[in-house]
């Protein structure tokens, strides 16, 4: 027997709507440990992992190891059915080929729940080698998000070039070159304001923006992003969700041709 | 000139 519960809707809605960009199906992985997904987009060029801890769960139990392959666009109709400040449970039995999906209005006068078939999906688990990263850059999730969206708009690719002074994105195109530099802040009032750069080294990569792009669906989630960056390996940016886990992507860089 | 480089190319399957 698996269920889980979270006390808002709205938490799994923008989980979705942090992945479902960049994958069509995927496997959740449920142990009493909590939730794991790890999927690659269909180019293999990024890998999404989603990790939610059992106890950030209002109730959590898994009695026996489950995989849940589901699809992903089905899963996005159902949660469209719920309101932001719904209950929402999910359940199934022990090697079932359905899940059920429940929403509870906070005054319980509003019961909904959907059964969705499970997937058999045949997906390969990477293995994620620990890496001493050169450079790790926090900052405003918005302000990752607001950098992406406008440096689309000259390149299909961005540099990034971390030194101690600062971080440095870069897109050149048709239309000319942008630069935006963020220094590291000084003091700030609040801390989800903060840009921090720890770097061992500086280090110059290149990304495509079109998947940094999809990475920022999950802006919502987070008010601080983490990226981790070192020579020739992915990109990893991380998002925290608060008392439940994070949400990685790695990315690959794009390498001299 | 740049190529996207694969995910694969860095992390191998378990």
């Amino acid at each position: 027997m698996f269920e889980a519960r979270l006390g808002q809707a709205t938490i799994l809605k923008k989980i979705l709507d942090a992945i479902k960009d960049l994958l069509n199906e995927a496997t959740f992985d449920c142990s009493d440990s909590g939730i794991q997904l790890q999927a690659m987009d269909n180019s293999h060029v990024s890998l999404v992992s989603l990790t939610l801890r059992s106890d950030g769960f209002d109730k959590f139990r898994c009695d026996r190891n489950l995989s849940m392959g589901m699809n992903l666009g089905s899963m996005a109709k159902i949660l469209k059915c719920a309101n932001n400040e719904d209950n929402v449970t999910m359940k199934a039995q022990d090697n079932a080929d359905t899940v059920t999906i429940m929403f509870e209005s906070a005054n319980q006068e509003k019961v909904s729940d959907y059964e969705m078939k499970l997937m058999n999906l045949d997906q390969e688990h990477l293995g994620i080698p620990e890496t001493d990263f050169s450079c790790v850059v926090r900052m405003p999730a918005m302000e990752f998000a607001r950098i992406c969206r406008d440096l689309a708009q000259f390149s299909e690719s961005v540099v990034i070039c971390c030194t101690k002074e600062g971080v440095k994105f870069s897109a050149s195109g048709d239309v000319g070159t942008a630069n935006i530099k963020l220094a590291q802040t000084g003091s700030v009032d609040k801390e989800e304001e903060a840009v921090i750069i720890e770097m061992q080294e500086p280090v110059t990569l290149t990304f495509a923006c079109r998947y940094l792009n999809a990475f920022t669906k999950a802006t919502p989630l987070s008010t601080q992003v983490q990226l981790s960056m070192c020579a020739d390996v992915p990109l990893v940016v991380e998002y925290a969700i608060k008392d439940l886990g994070h949400i990685r992507y790695y990315l690959a860089p794009k390498i001299e041709d | 000139k740049t190529k996207q480089a694969g995910i694969m190319n860095f992390f191998s399957k378990k």
